[in-house]
């Protein structure tokens, strides 16, 4: 399990200490504003007000207990967030994940020893432009070249069998799941026949599986 | 395929003004503050300086070409946000996305009008401490009750064939796919026997996936 520290408690690290929380993880919350302290204190086992680009105060902190430092300093402060990724890679923690406002801020944390870099807005904008662009297109997870996309079904296939419509040997999918209203089946058979509403679970290339969710 | 109007031009504004435009979709980009306007000028059809709770500024935008609006507003305006989601149901935009920063703005969005509502920060912190908790946890969809997640395989199953494992008979688990370095497979097939460094994409409840992930 391990413990986690948390620095910076604007919007997104108040987000990651609450979720944390939620999962049953141990959580050391710290801010350099006292009222940002203030609003997760009640939430967490410990919450501490501090500048952690001042290495002092951060070697006060129980780092050796920490088993991956979370740093979640805005966008106004990417020095801040800078020089504390690299203290706390000095000061022994094991795994730092920290959010990053662009490319080159990206680059010069993982310089310092970032094991991880996010930038939550980038990553919401891409998801919510994919979603609108084609409004078939569900979750996605993305496993080297291929997807695993949940698409509606189009028109074009409802009333006919996953063997008529053979989507292994003209485009290379494979449909892994089919979700009808509140059932799910993995596999389903060939013979099944597809109806509108369908939420078809298909794995292929990105191209292949835009291409069926681009039918009417 | 249809038009976008992408009224805020903050960090998160600017990601999906600039995904749209990459996924090839017209945009007309909208902000009260001309150096945002200027930031996205060269990346989008059309870019707009304007007050969008102003009613008679935002009737002179081509409003009836769009099919969906997103407002990305940011938190220091929620009033305007508010505002701007019921003036465009008003003018008769089909679909109005917005960003929300907290619940009571959520409903309050949904009932002036707003289609879809989503909080990036929310969103991200859950998957952030999704993963962060299950390190062996990674993508995921949910589908209903039941999730498909990509999951490390534990070191107790490597070198054991899918048949021994026998996952769907003790944790109503399928394996829908197996992924070894670069070649990810479909449906493998039961006499299969699984490699460390193996990525395992698996349907199942979200409590037995959790327990094969907590698996040393
Ligand atoms: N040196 C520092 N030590 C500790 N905390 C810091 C330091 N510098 C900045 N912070 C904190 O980082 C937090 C996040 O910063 P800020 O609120 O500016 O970001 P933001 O981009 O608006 O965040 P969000 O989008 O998550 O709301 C603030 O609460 C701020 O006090
Ligand atoms: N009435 C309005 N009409 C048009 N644009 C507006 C209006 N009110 C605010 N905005 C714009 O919304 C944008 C986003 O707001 P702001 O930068 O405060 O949000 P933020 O929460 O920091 O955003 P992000 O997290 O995406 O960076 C700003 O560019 C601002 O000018």
């Amino acid at each position: 399990s391990g413990e986690f520290i948390v620095i910076g408690l604007g919007r997104f690290g108040r987000s990651v200490v609450l979720n944390l929380t939620r999962q049953g993880r141990s959580v050391l919350a710290v801010d350099l504003d006292p009222e940002r302290v203030e609003m997760v204190k009640e939430d967490v086992d410990a919450a501490v007000i501090a500048d952690t680009t001042d290495e002092q105060a951060l070697a006060e902190l129980p780092l050796e207990r920490m088993t991956c430092a979370v740093v979640t300093i805005g966008a106004r402060a990417t020095e801040a967030s800078i020089l504390t990724t690299a203290l706390l890679r000095q000061l022994g923690v094991p795994r730092v994940v920290v959010r990053s406002f662009n490319d080159l801020h990206a680059r010069v944390l993982l310089a310092v020893g970032a094991s991880e870099v996010l930038n939550p807005e980038d990553e919401m904008g891409r998801r919510l432009a994919l979603h609108l662009s084609n409004p078939a297109i569900g979750e996605q997870i993305q496993l080297g070249d291929a997807s695993i996309t949940e698409v509606e079904t189009p028109e074009a296939f409802v009333g006919r069998s996953l063997a008529e419509l053979d989507l292994r040997n003209r485009l290379d999918i494979t449909v892994l799941a089919l979700r009808r209203g509140d059932r799910v089946r993995a596999n389903p058979r060939s013979s099944e026949q597809v109806e509108s509403g369908d939420v078809l679970v298909l794995m292929g290339s990105a191209a292949a599986v835009r291409r069926v969710a681009a039918l009417e």
